[in-house]
Formats: structure tokens, C-alpha cells, sequence
């Protein structure tokens, strides 16, 4: 699985 | 951002400010797992530091900030202010096997095997069981004061919230992590007890006491 945003949760 | 995810997220802080509050104007941190806060310190240092490599936005960098400040306070608070106070022939929780499984864990199912991926995956995997030492120092003396029982109940609902979230960004923007899903679906899970127990005695103003 690619990785497709940067995690913006906190 | 959707309404589930702001309440979550103030839910948080709500639950950090609980115990802060609670901390300093006692005085005491009785009945407080400095071994939790001691996880969540290190979950909140793994996961933020993409502070410095990502930027997401001012609200994203503001609470990164506020709950990295906000655990080393408490870390502070226990075991150099008030350590006098700290309770720890209850704190007895071997916390090497939460940390050992959830290091494996991040090695073995993460989205991408970089440092920073990993570490991210890591302090998911942490935090979803980072309250058991409290839950457990909780059920070993029997006993919680009404205002951890609030800090617990708001910590709880954090997680319960950013589910909420999920199904909402699933269906909204086809948006979905299935490793914070998981992870905050096993996290919301271990409070369930808690917050039976919660809504039957302490909302209606018994003392959070369990069966001897």
C-alpha cells in the first residue's frame, strides 16, 4: 500500500 | 476537517487540560499512571515529527504542539513536582509488553518502511493501548476520584469521535487509513467497560467504584 497523503490527523 | 473530527480533537484537549488542571490545583497526581503518561509522551514524540519535515496547517501545528508541550508538563508535573504524591505501588503495569508488540507490529504492517512512516505506524499502535496502565492501576485500587473518571471518559471519546470521522471522510472523500481505523477501533474498544461504568455510576454522582 503506498503511503498517499501526508497523515494530517492528529 | 468535518464536525466529528474538531469535536474529537477538542475532546482531547479537553481530556489533556482535565488532567493538568486536576494535577496542579490538588497538588497531587494520586491515582494517575505516570506509566501511561510516560506512553503518551512517547507516542506524541513519534508521531509529531513530521512537524518539521510536512506542513498541513496552522490548527495541525498548534495542537501538535500544544500535546507534545502538554505530556512532557504532565511527565514534569509527576515525577519531579509532585512526585511525593505519585502512587506507584498501584502503577504496576509492565508497560515493555505494550512497547515491545507495538514496535514489532509497526515494523512488520506499515503503509511505507521509512523511518518516518514507521515511527508514525509505531505511536498508532502505541497509543491504542497506551491507557491500559491507568485502566489497570483504576481496577487494582477499585477505586477513581470523579475527575479522572471525567479525563478518562474524554480521552475515551477521542478515538470514539475520530471513527465518526472515518466513516465520514470514507464516504465524503473516499478517504480511508486502515491502520488508524484499526488501531482506533481497538482503542475505543478497551474503554467500553469504562464508559458503562461511567454513565451508570459517575453521571449520576456515585464515585467510580467497582465491585470488590
Amino acid at each position: 500500500v503506498g503511503l498517499q497523503t501526508p497523515h494530517d490527523e492528529l | 476537517m468535518n464536525i466529528f473530527r474538531l469535536l474529537g480533537d477538542l475532546s482531547h484537549l479537553l481530556a489533556i487540560m482535565i488532567l493538568l488542571q486536576k494535577i496542579f490545583y490538588s497538588r497531587s497526581c494520586a491515582g494517575i499512571s505516570a506509566k501511561s503518561q510516560v506512553l503518551f509522551a512517547i507516542v506524541y514524540t513519534a508521531r509529531y515529527l513530521d512537524l518539521v519535515t510536512v506542513y498541513v496547517s496552522l490548527y495541525n501545528i498548534s495542537m501538535k504542539v500544544v500535546f507534545l508541550l502538554s505530556s512532557y508538563a504532565t511527565l514534569y508535573l509527576i515525577y519531579l513536582k509532585f512526585r511525593a504524591t505519585y502512587d506507584r505501588n498501584h502503577d504496576t503495569f509492565r508497560i515493555e509488553f505494550l512497547l515491545l508488540p507495538a514496535i514489532v507490529l509497526a515494523l512488520l504492517i506499515n503503509h511505507q518502511f521509512s523511518a518516518l512512516e514507521v515511527l508514525w505506524t509505531f505511536s498508532i499502535y502505541l497509543e491504542s493501548v497506551a491507557i491500559l496502565p491507568q485502566l489497570f492501576m483504576v481496577s487494582k485500587t477499585g477505586e477513581a476520584e470523579s475527575i479522572t473518571s471525567h479525563y478518562l471518559f474524554a480521552l475515551g471519546s477521542y478515538r470514539g469521535l475520530y471513527i465518526l470521522n472515518w466513516f465520514y471522510r470514507y464516504w465524503t472523500e473516499g478517504h480511508y487509513d486502515l491502520i488508524a481505523i484499526v488501531a482506533g477501533v481497538v482503542q475505543t474498544v478497551l474503554y467500553c467497560d469504562f464508559f458503562y461504568l461511567y454513565v451508570t455510576k459517575v453521571l449520576k454522582g456515585k464515585k467510580l467504584q467497582l465491585p470488590a
